[in-house]
């Protein structure tokens, strides 16, 4: 793709944006990118819309990265798996058939204003970037913002904390316009991947409960088989279950919302590592990183094309 | 210097509380120092028996650890300078910008 691109290194919202827009031209075949809407500082949301192109009627997965701003590893996975499906599409059987059968939209920094702020001010911020007018903080977490048991146990009401739920679902205009997308290709999305770090697990719903999914066996094979692929590679444990017992009980996410509105397979991934490093995931780690999660999500992605 | 040196001799620590107290003990430092924190994602989730990674400035650390001994609450110092692990993680550019 972009001659001299490095995908072992961390870009800004940039040279991110500038790649996206240099595949639109030179790979127009399978890549086709797209706004979805504006951040809250007006910046546009790109998507790129991954796949064979087809008149056939194509399912989809959608694939968020960088909700939270500090979580680099997340945006360097999604321009990885880009690049991985564009270089192996004529020699990787497993690719092409996923390229043809299926569309991936696929949205490398979700939190735009946020990844921008940890480069340019705050290495370790979380949330969004919007303006409080009671109390001088700024943000909402983009991951408590949804209108799914909306501010509930595991979000903080108070616009100062990392976990505020913002002063009403929805509120965040990221938020917004990607729960707006999804609600209009709902029929056609049947997987919603969300990328995180760092904890080493790979997390499915509920978050907001602790009980089962009522598909719980056909998704918990396909976490199950994704974690042994992951680990196949170089030995890397991921922890796999419900978000609510396996991590912690959280309120207004993402995946639970994608759950709730109707794609059947929705998970939760939390990138290395387990503390050593943190959100400092040095950039050595991001090939064994991408490398290792591009096989749970090729195996998440051909769990999708089998009938369960 | 990344960030304008910003991080200089900040530390992240990393405390498993092994009883209810120590974690309420946690919970209350960590509200009065304003920690920056890392894991859990609040600190409302903060329990006995979960890690905690806590990202602390340079002037608080020293305050911190103390109470933390004080209190007989076991940690280790995953990152022992910030700023070096920011400049370290995108080593290629810090050396790239220098260049």
């Amino acid at each position: 793709s972009l001659p001299g691109y490095s995908y072992d290194i961390y870009h800004s919202l940039e040279e991110i944006q500038s790649w996206m827009h240099h595949l639109n031209k030179s790979h127009s075949g399978l890549v086709h990118m797209l706004s979805v809407g504006k951040s809250y500082e007006g910046r546009p949301l790109f998507v790129l819309k991954l796949g064979k192109r087809s008149r056939v009627y194509k399912k989809a997965v959608w694939m968020d990265c960088g909700i939270h701003a500090r979580e680099w590893i997340g945006p360097a996975f999604c321009q990885w798996f880009v690049n991985e499906a564009l270089q192996t599409y004529q020699t990787d059987p497993a690719m092409r058939r996923m390229l043809n059968q299926l569309y991936f939209y696929i949205m490398p920094i979700f939190n735009v204003d946020g990844y921008h702020f940890s480069w340019t001010h705050d290495r370790f911020w979380r949330k969004t970037r919007s303006k409080n007018s009671r109390f001088h903080c700024h943000g909402v977490d983009a991951n408590r913002n949804w209108k799914v048991k909306w501010c509930d146990e595991g979000a903080s009401i108070h616009p100062c904390d990392d976990t505020y739920c913002g002063p009403f679902p929805e509120s965040e205009p990221e938020v917004k316009a990607v729960a707006d997308f999804l609600r209009k290709h709902r029929k056609q999305i049947k997987a919603y991947l969300s990328f995180h770090a760092y904890a080493q697990m790979l997390l499915y719903p509920y978050s907001y409960k602790y009980a089962t999914i009522p598909n719980f066996s056909c998704v918990e094979s396909a976490a199950f088989n994704a974690v042994n692929a992951l680990q196949s590679v170089y030995g890397i444990r991921y922890r796999y279950g419900p978000a609510s017992s396996t991590l912690y009980v959280s309120s207004g996410s993402s995946m639970d919302w994608a759950y709730k509105n109707g794609i059947p397979y929705a998970f939760a991934f939390e990138l290395r590592d387990t503390g050593h490093f943190g959100f400092l995931l040095p950039e050595t780690l991001i090939k064994p990183t991408c490398t290792e999660t591009m096989l749970a999500v090729k195996n998440i992605t051909m769990h999708l094309l089998k009938k369960c | 210097y990344l960030y304008d040196n910003r991080y200089a001799g900040d530390k992240v620590i990393r405390v498993v509380p092994e009883n209810e107290e120590a974690a309420k003990t946690l919970k209350d430092l960590s509200q009065q120092f304003k920690v920056d924190l890392w894991q859990p994602g609040s600190v409302s989730y903060i329990s006995k028996g979960a890690f905690v990674d806590l990202h602390v400035s340079r002037n608080t650390s020293q305050i911190l650890l103390a109470y933390l001994q004080q209190a007989n609450i076991q940690y280790t110092v995953l990152i022992s300078d910030l700023q070096k692990a920011v400049e370290k993680q995108s080593g290629l550019r810090v050396s790239r910008n220098r260049r």
